[in-house]
């Protein structure tokens, strides 16, 4: 279904957790959850989007029960440590391909996703000043090396 | 037509916050 106009700041988690889908199903499962949450915030009154939280709401009843056997989806402290690891090494490896001089379209993407990541540890509680600077960084390096590519440049 | 309209909806509104209390053990 297409992202209600309301919801549209979920709609990349919601892709991310598309891309995981096999890499990564516990992954797909809290980014679903994240944009679940966020969404019933944003917009659960008007009738083309509580169709599509409702789908979005059934989709997330089958994913858990075919994870019953994954402990990061039936513990959510555990999937808390399992999402952040994750949005971790996702950043790191960004880092390190920026600290080296290697810029492209891999290590953007995996900045964005990352921040995308932290968004969705706020499923648990709170982020971390830690994640939030995290957050706000990986964000930032992804528009700028992106910006910088598009026109040409190459970024510090 | 308004009242029951609005009913309806906070009904559902609920159903989606008990079906995500739900999926997180919540309740």
């Amino acid at each position: 279904m297409a992202v209600p106009v309301p919801l549209r700041s979920i709609q990349h988690h919601l892709r991310t957790a598309q891309e995981h889908e096999t890499r990564d199903p516990v992954v797909a499962y809290y980014c679903r959850l994240y944009a679940m949450q966020t969404g019933m915030k944003l917009d659960s009154k008007t009738p083309e989007c509580r169709k599509f939280l409702v789908k979005l709401m059934d989709q997330l009843e089958v994913m858990k029960k075919e994870l019953c056997d994954h402990e990061s989806v039936t513990q959510e402290i555990v999937g808390n440590a399992h999402v952040e690891n994750y949005a971790l090494k996702m950043f790191l490896y960004a880092d390190n391909e920026d600290r080296s001089g290697r810029f492209h379209k891999n290590m953007i993407k995996s900045f964005y996703t990352a921040s995308l990541l932290l968004d969705v540890l706020s499923v648990f509680g709170e982020l971390s000043d830690e994640n939030i600077q995290h957050r706000k960084y990986a964000r930032w390096k992804a528009t700028y090396i992106h910006n910088c590519l598009k026109n040409g440049e190459t970024p510090q | 037509t308004g009242s029951v309209g609005a009913s309806v909806a906070s009904a559902e509104q609920d159903e989606l916050s008990q079906r995500l209390a739900k999926l997180r053990d919540q309740i």
